[in-house]
């Protein structure tokens, strides 16, 4: 990207001379000034040259300079015997300005009425790829690829290769960076060709909490090693492995560590190699899994869906009581129970209870009363029986009517009603009879 | 009660006794916050008594103790049609009483079933009239604190229209019979219902139940050969019962 100017820079324009194409007068001294981007360079025709002719154009001339250094000094016309006329050939600046100054003396040969000059120029993009080396010894332009883009150029590298911060020489690059997939592949500089010297390359696995990582090193596995009585010693060479919360682990000598269970969703892997030595480099696979949460199993008087053999991150549970219970939590009926396994490998909720169901205190009857026949503290499947105060009332709906606790918190007749049972007075029926025995 | 007897206690368990004005009546309990009883005890020249005026006793058979706990009215309902301003006309003499509170029955306080709607009186069939009235010894008309009852046939329509006939031409101002009425009593007299009796039952036995087929109403003196007790015929009123309890 190249950053534009503020306002439209000048691509293409015309410069003639005073009064052109009328005779010029005398006594000029006349200078234009063209600029052009940087990264362009200035071509300049002349589409018409007609100034009096003199031995080095020591009368008039028009002077193209690029800085101090003259391009051209032009007099004359097509075919003058005398002057220098630049006849059609482009005049092509070295950078991105172009002066051109026209002087003129105090006299014009009155034979001939010299017009002046007219002509064209435009910005021409520069070629900076194709620019010959500095010869400073500060090398190519680009160490690897020259890319020339108008007005600019850029450098790029071969595979496996980086562009440094001047943005113009390559280095190895380490196939490092952060690893944020599931899974994938990670390998040494170069590997498995023949590995550069002096790299030091890191390697990120992150995955999102509630992963770990599992890194799993193939068998080609070489980092150069020093050999001790306690085995090899990871002195110039190494393979770094931070796990948070760990203390780092370097690895080294020419035996894979095969499969590393990390238990941590971040890993860091630095790599290390100097000027001296061969490592011919190592490469893994990791993969990840999700973290499991412990699992109790059952819940008294109740169910826990899914069932699943283990529960892991962002798996959810759910708990639902057996018919008569209800869900309990931390002294409070809840209505529902779900619970989440975390990314930390908790639940992010206990377990809840359940606990058995309670009707209340059945309604009392007036002139009547309730017994209860089975069960107790009014809990579900405890069954009661309503009598009304007999002779003088009946219960409606017939004796013997007994009411249980059920499911919904409801006592319900062996009917399936809910209505409250009522005793109905019994009329003229006295308990004692006028005895009649007299005739 | 002329020619009857004592009731012994918890026998006729909805007998209710009135006290208006310091006037004597009878009621029946017919559920647990109404009492049903005659119109014209409850209604004085064509003017309701007021509830205050009302007292209430249910449940024992002895006045004197009766009286310690009368329950309290919480509103009187005459019968619309009741149109009696010079005791000539006992025509619908039927009137229901809201208690206060209602009543927790037991041995001695019952309600006293309705009739059925296709109740029949057939005549003769025999029913029990009681109350606190007056009521006769030696000849000579008495007061009594004891709950008294008689049992009382029922006397065929046109038998009673031609006893009140018959009194008429002895007597002045006798009211008349109608349809919501019949009558009760032996033709040589000795037994009937008298002043202060008004408004109670008369029950009748369906053979498992007493109900209450009449309310003591009016009649030409008491006990009198060739004279009836005229009772309210019940079964004629149940729409307008049933409609006042549950308007109530």
């Amino acid at each position: 990207c190249i950053q534009l100017p503020d306002s439209e820079p000048v691509m293409l324009g015309e410069i003639q001379s005073p009064q052109y194409p009328q005779p010029y007068p005398p006594n000029l001294q006349r200078q234009w000034d063209i600029s052009v981007p940087e990264g362009y360079q200035i071509q300049l025709t002349f589409t018409h040259l007609d100034i009096e002719a003199s031995e080095g154009c020591h009368y008039d001339a028009l002077t193209v300079l690029y800085d101090d250094k003259v391009l051209g000094k032009f007099c004359g016309y097509e075919n003058s015997e005398v002057g220098h006329h630049p006849g059609t050939q482009p005049i092509l600046s070295p950078g991105s300005r172009l002066s051109l100054i026209f002087q003129t003396d105090e006299n014009n040969p009155e034979r001939h009425q010299n017009v002046g000059f007219s002509a064209q120029y435009q910005a021409i993009d520069i070629d900076e790829c194709s620019a010959p080396e500095p010869a400073d010894g500060s090398g190519p332009l680009c160490s690897h690829i020259c890319l020339n883009i108008l007005g600019s150029y850029l450098c790029a590298c071969h595979h496996g290769y980086q562009l440094r911060s001047d943005q113009r020489t390559c280095v190895l690059s380490c196939p490092g960076g952060i690893f944020d997939e599931p899974e994938g592949h990670l390998f040494s500089p170069g590997y498995p060709d023949t590995p550069p010297r002096a790299v030091s390359c890191q390697y990120v696995i992150s995955v999102d909490p509630g992963f770990v990582v599992n890194l799993n090193f193939t068998d080609n596995f070489h980092i150069e090693s020093v050999d001790t009585e306690e085995g090899p010693d990871c002195v110039y060479h190494w393979l770094q492995v931070t796990i948070p919360g760990k203390e780092p682990t370097k690895l080294c000598g020419r035996k894979s560590p095969g499969l590393i269970v990390t238990n941590s969703n971040t890993i860091t892997l630095d790599y290390h190699t100097d000027h001296i030595g061969l490592s011919n480099g190592w490469s893994l696979d990791y993969t990840t899994h999700r973290v499991m949460c412990p699992f109790s199993g059952s819940v008294a008087n109740g169910r826990v869906t899914p069932t699943l053999t283990k529960y892991l991150y962002r798996d959810y549970i759910y708990v639902r009581c057996d018919p008569g219970y209800k869900l309990m939590m931390d002294g409070q009926e809840i209505k529902s129970f779900s619970t989440m396994c975390q990314s930390n490998g908790q639940w992010h909720l206990p377990l809840p209870e359940c606990h058995i169901i309670d009707c209340g205190e059945p309604k009392p009857l007036l002139n009547g009363g309730v017994t209860f026949l089975s069960g107790s503290q009014n809990q579900y499947r405890s069954l009661v029986q309503y009598h009304c105060n007999e002779p003088f009332y009946s219960l409606f709906g017939g004796e013997n009517v007994t009411f249980a606790c059920e499911a919904d918190r409801k006592w319900r007749s062996n009917h399936d009603i809910v209505v409250h049972p009522t005793c109905l007075p019994v009329c003229g029926q006295p308990t004692k009879l006028i005895p009649a025995y007299q005739r | 009660i002329i020619g009857g007897s004592e009731a012994p206690e918890n026998t006729i368990p909805w007998q209710v006794l009135l006290s208006i004005h310091g006037q004597r009546a009878g009621g029946m309990v017919i559920a647990d916050r109404w009492i049903m009883t005659a119109a014209h005890v409850l209604v004085n020249e064509n003017d309701k008594v007021p509830n205050e005026a009302v007292r209430v006793y249910t449940g024992l058979t002895k006045v004197d103790t009766l009286l310690r706990s009368p329950v309290y009215v919480s509103s009187i309902h005459v019968h619309p049609e009741y149109n009696n301003p010079n005791l000539m006309d006992f025509n619908n003499d039927i009137a229901l009483i809201k208690l206060q509170d209602a009543i927790t029955f037991k041995g001695s306080i019952m309600p006293i079933c309705l009739p059925a709607e296709d109740a029949t009186y057939t005549t003769g069939i025999m029913g029990m009239v009681s109350g606190f009235g007056l009521t006769e010894t030696d000849n000579r008309r008495i007061l009594t604190n004891k709950l008294k009852y008689v049992q009382l046939p029922v006397v065929e329509q046109e038998t009673c229209s031609d006893s009140i006939t018959l009194a008429r031409r002895t007597r002045d101002k006798v009211p008349g019979l109608s349809n919501n009425m019949f009558c009760a009593g032996f033709p040589e007299g000795g037994r009937d219902s008298c002043q202060g009796d008004s408004g109670g039952p008369f029950a009748l036995n369906d053979g498992s139940r007493f109900f209450a087929g009449g309310i003591v109403s009016w009649g030409v003196d008491c006990g009198q050969q060739g004279t009836y007790g005229v009772y309210t015929r019940v079964s004629n009123y149940l729409d307008w019962i049933n409609k006042t309890m549950q308007e109530n």
